[in-house]
């Protein structure tokens, strides 16, 4: 469960990043 | 002092006009529908057609660990893994989804 929780954090960097 | 000439000229053009209109035939009928059809194939968010269509089966499913591949193609009848692997990884750099319990279940990031 702890690797779901990192993988979205990762992604939901990877989305702010594209949209800054 | 001189009289504006231009009155008195659009006077006598307005009552000749409605009879020969120059070159307004058909212009109307003609232009309108070729340019919109070309805007609905990129819809929204800048995503392909196929793109969307993945999104929004990840987006739908409710599992804690995500929606799998094979799943995806179940759904997606018509669309071979490969190329629903090349959505996903495009999907994954961009953000929208991340794999869960391993490489082949994938949640979206806007679902909470």
């Amino acid at each position: 469960l702890d690797r779901i929780a990192q993988n979205k954090k990762a992604a939901l960097e990877r989305l702010s990043a594209r949209s800054t | 002092s001189k009289p504006q000439a231009m009155a008195g000229g659009g006077g006598m053009n307005s009552s000749i006009m409605p009879m020969s209109r120059p070159g307004m035939g058909g212009m109307g009928s003609m232009g309108m529908t070729g340019g919109y059809s070309g805007a609905n194939a990129m819809a929204n968010n800048g995503l392909s057609p196929n793109q969307n269509q993945v999104l929004s089966l990840i987006k739908s499913c409710p599992e804690p660990q995500g929606i799998s591949i094979q799943e995806l193609k179940q759904r997606l009848s018509g669309m071979s893994v490969t190329v629903i692997r090349q959505v996903v990884d495009f999907l994954s750099n961009e953000g929208h989804i991340f794999s869960t319990i391993d490489e082949d279940h994938f949640r979206s990031t806007d679902q909470e």
